[in-house]
């Protein structure tokens, strides 16, 4: 069973699009799917259009342990199932302000539902996928702590890579003091401007980056820059307006074709490739 | 002198190249400005191609006491100046929590610069503009209350509209308790896919919104939705890589006619439209 985060502290970068996008595709080529709204903006669980609060338990009521994972889970599709957010999710990072062990209540509550599972011939899921709002604060550590691999989503533009440093230490502190199998196994490019010389300068610099790492005792040591990129295309921006994956929305757009391959870039071990 | 604060706490949404562009568009059209970067990111500060931090002083120094607007403040071009930012001010919200007045800080200390001014027979500048972080603390709070407008860049996706609500409930807080003559004068139709009716729908959502306020005691019942929208142009996200504005890295591109038509669009009272 993979657990990943998906996270960058960085607005509007491709973070709950990936989830989305990524986490439909894997379960419709069969994999169980588990998506985890962290952000009070409730993104994720409008873009599978279901209601973020609205009588819903969710990743609200789960940090606040009023809820276990198989209360606040619903179904959302074929193989998928989804903990939505709500808008009082905005409310929790004051509210944890001092509670005990308030970057790991997440990873216990899961350890929890999974391990509940574990008498079946196989795990309860495949694949957490775990989205993250845009911040490195109590509810982005939530999504750390649970996790064994983060994706770092990039739009390929200047200053890309700024924001960068203080993310990788973030994880470097959650992988020393609390987490030490996380690793930031993939960088997705989103939002990538085809045949823009910006794009291309952009991804070098990501690959020089990371390259310089790969000697080094560092939790991005092994990062894989995904060859596929997922291409600017507007039904990917539409798609969550219908409440629909781009998979249902539109299934012969660039957006669809570029997230099935990462999909199954993602699936498939490095060394396959 | 209009003293404008360019605010969305949605991240990338073109906050920076906004205040950048029309900031130079309207130094080139003779008028005095004066530019504050308020991000700790600095990307307003990069975008011209000057340094945050390197021992300049900046807002960070402004905020905690240590400079005054004249000492912080670098000439940036003809008829453009610039309080630069730096790292350091990501400190500032915690170091100001419990300062009092925390978040008029910046409004006295630019009123005593313009005063400073006053005994020419023209302002100090014609413009102030205050580029704003992705959030709703102190930092913004401080552009907030130094500011006679609002303009909301806003990104014509869906859920554009979402993040409005709680930015409109804090301007009204401001304009209620510590700055009553704050208005929302403008919305900046940003990153805009022509040709999309994903683009079209949401900006028909927008006028349909602002349009309800118009008979309302609000700040923004007399918002303005500007006619020029900002296109998506790739030379607009190339510009900052090498610290110049649109008008001189392409002053050809779609995104250099769009900032112009805009700055003109600012500087033209409404009733003369
Ligand atoms: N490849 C793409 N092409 C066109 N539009 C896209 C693409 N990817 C995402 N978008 C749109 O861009 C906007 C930002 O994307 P998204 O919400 O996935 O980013 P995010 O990183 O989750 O943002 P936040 O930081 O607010 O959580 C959304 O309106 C989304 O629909
Ligand atoms: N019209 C446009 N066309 C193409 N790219 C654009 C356009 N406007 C802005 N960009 C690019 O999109 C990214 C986000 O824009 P910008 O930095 O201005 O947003 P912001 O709201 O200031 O972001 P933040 O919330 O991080 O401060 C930048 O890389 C910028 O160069
Ligand atoms: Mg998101
Ligand atoms: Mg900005």
């Amino acid at each position: 069973m993979r657990r990943i985060a998906i996270i960058n502290q960085k607005g509007g970068v491709g973070k709950t699009t990936t989830t989305v996008n990524i986490g439909v595709a894997l379960a419709r080529a069969g994999h169980r799917v588990l998506l985890i709204d962290l952000d009070p903006q409730a993104h994720l669980t409008l873009h599978l259009g279901q209601d973020p609060g609205a009588g819903q338990l969710g990743t609200y009521e789960l940090l606040t342990g009023s809820a276990s994972f198989a209360k606040a889970r619903r179904k959302a599709g074929q193989n998928l199932w989804l903990v939505g957010s709500s808008i009082d999710l905005a409310g929790a990072e004051v509210e944890l302000v001092s509670v005990v062990g308030r970057e790991v209540i997440l990873r216990d509550l899961l350890d929890q539902h999974v391990g509940a599972g574990r008498d079946h011939h196989r795990p309860q899921y495949d694949y957490v996928l775990i989205d993250c709002p845009p911040s490195l604060g109590v509810l982005t550590l939530n999504g750390l702590c649970a996790a064994g691999e983060v994706f770092i989503p990039l739009q390929p533009h200047y200053l890309a890579l700024q924001g960068l440093g203080k993310l990788l230490e973030t994880i470097s502190l959650v992988n020393k003091r609390i987490n030490p199998g996380l690793l930031v196994s993939g960088v997705v490019l989103c939002m990538y401007d085809a045949g823009t010389k910006l794009a291309g300068e952009v991804v070098q610099d990501v690959r020089t980056f990371f390259g310089e790492a790969k000697d080094q005792d560092l939790p991005w040591r092994a990062t894989r820059i995904f060859d596929t990129v997922i291409r600017r295309n507007i039904k990917l921006a539409e798609a969550p307006s219908y409440g629909q994956s781009i998979f249902d929305y539109a299934p012969d757009s660039n957006g669809a074709k570029d997230y099935a391959r990462l999909a199954a870039e993602i699936h498939a071990p490095p060394a396959v490739l």
